[in-house]
């Protein structure tokens, strides 16, 4: 226990800086379902329009998947991972083991974003916390109009960072990394990559 | 529960992604583990969206090779951020699984170790418990014995701050090593960051997994997670 108190983990493993991939904005914000008033709704969305943007995903092998496990798994088969251009993610409630309501909620959640995006089946979900309640779908809703009629996006590093926050439950630091990378020819690219859990982990996705 | 995503601006069809992504997360986030619990939510997903200015890469694609191995080692750094910040975890602990006739078989002795409680109890408690290590090899599910042969098998704790000597065999072809210098154990095991090494002597296949050791804040924090 004092070993774990004298590594400062958010000082060794949080970036104070960035390279973000072009074409990307976020956004995130405390809707109030997590008690502290933290961060816990953020959304990704692709603006670039120069092509159709793709898609892929792996998903928990537990019998029992959450809404927003089978529902992306859904949006993947029918659009055949094309033109995906959102990702809403909510922290505090896991929407799993919520049965037919869950499921709703998890459609009305990406309904009201394809709205704003403009596209069908264009809107992926990830929900993570407590298991088995239902979600506070006044609080996302409200936060999801906040965000767009806003427009709280941007793709500066403190939005990246708030966007790890914002899934963020046990963990004690958000998990964001950025790079560039170069193909064959010299042309480059660019990576970013976040990640969530502290506990219940030892995936096995598919 | 774990949750993730990669994006880049790269432009890449939907099958190759799906491929990709697949590939790296075998080698990533499907080898951690910081309880052995798999979640109801957990999902990884990876968005291209062609802002680059650059041919689709397909699975023909001359360039679809290297893109997935930088994808892949990407994944692995993202996915031991997660380990690292495993509920009480005091140490980051790689296990290396080595000369094993076969991939799964490597993986499935690696997970076992990762996921045995005793383990990784002794591992907060610095203590250099290979009997706990060999046991967990010893019940992993493998479906036949083709890649452990008790006669072969060689483990040690290897230094990561590199002090010598960096490797502290504790066991040696199969024969336990009773004479360890418990000194030096304990120097190695007070570190942050460990590695176990499991030299299988079968083969060429490799799997590394990463995990953490279990301490007493694990239970305060879980014990009202709900509530």
């Amino acid at each position: 226990s004092s070993a774990s108190k004298t590594l400062d983990k958010y000082a060794l493993f949080v970036p104070k800086s960035g390279v973000f991939p072009k074409g990307y904005e976020v956004a995130s914000l405390a809707s109030g379902v997590k008690k502290n008033g933290a961060l816990d709704l953020g959304v990704i969305r692709n603006v670039n329009k120069s092509r159709k943007s793709s898609a892929a995903a792996v998903f928990t092998t537990n019998r029992f998947k959450a809404a927003p496990v089978q529902f992306s798994r859904k949006v993947l088969d029918i659009s055949s991972g094309e033109g995906v251009d959102a990702i809403v993610v909510n922290s505090g409630c896991a929407n799993a083991v919520t049965g037919e309501l869950g499921m709703q909620d998890a459609e009305n959640v990406a309904s009201q974003v394809n709205k704003y995006v403009g596209e069908q089946n264009s809107t992926l979900l990830m929900s993570t916390g407590v298991i088995g309640q239902r979600l506070q779908m006044d609080k996302i809703s409200t936060g999801i109009d906040k965000l767009f009629i806003e427009n709280k996006f941007s793709s500066d590093f403190g939005s990246w960072l708030n966007l790890a926050k914002s899934i963020c439950t046990t963990d004690t630091f958000p998990k964001l990394i950025s790079s560039k990378f170069s193909l064959s020819d010299g042309t480059e690219y660019t990576l970013v990559g976040i990640s969530k859990g502290a506990g219940m982990i030892c995936p096995n996705m598919a | 529960t774990l949750l993730g995503f990669v994006l880049t601006d790269l432009p890449i069809n939907s099958s190759a992604l799906q491929s990709m992504l697949t590939g790296a997360v075998t080698r990533s986030f499907n080898c951690i583990s910081v309880d052995g619990d798999m979640s109801t939510n957990d999902t990884i997903c990876m968005l291209a969206n062609g802002a680059i200015d650059t041919p689709v890469i397909d699975e023909s694609s001359p360039d679809f090779q290297k893109v997935s191995s930088q994808v892949t080692e990407f994944a692995k750094n993202l996915a031991q951020l997660v380990v690292r910040d495993g509920e009480g975890a005091t140490k980051f602990v790689t296990v290396n699984v080595k000369n094993s006739a076969e991939f799964k078989d490597a993986r499935l002795i690696a997970e076992s170790i990762s996921n045995s409680m005793l383990v990784k109890s002794a591992l907060y408690g610095q203590d250099a418990n290979w009997g706990r290590i060999l046991c967990a090899i010893g019940y992993s599910k493998l479906e036949n014995c083709k890649s452990l042969d008790e006669s072969k098998i060689n483990v040690s704790f290897i230094a990561t701050d590199g002090s010598s000597p960096q490797e502290l065999k504790l066991i040696a072809n199969g024969v336990p090593q009773l004479d360890i210098d418990e000194s030096r154990a304990s120097e190695i095991l007070a570190l942050s960051d460990l590695e176990v090494l499991v030299d299988l002597g079968t083969g060429t296949e490799e799997c590394q997994f990463w995990t953490c050791d279990l301490s007493h804040e694990y239970v305060t924090i879980n014990g009202d997670y709900r509530s």
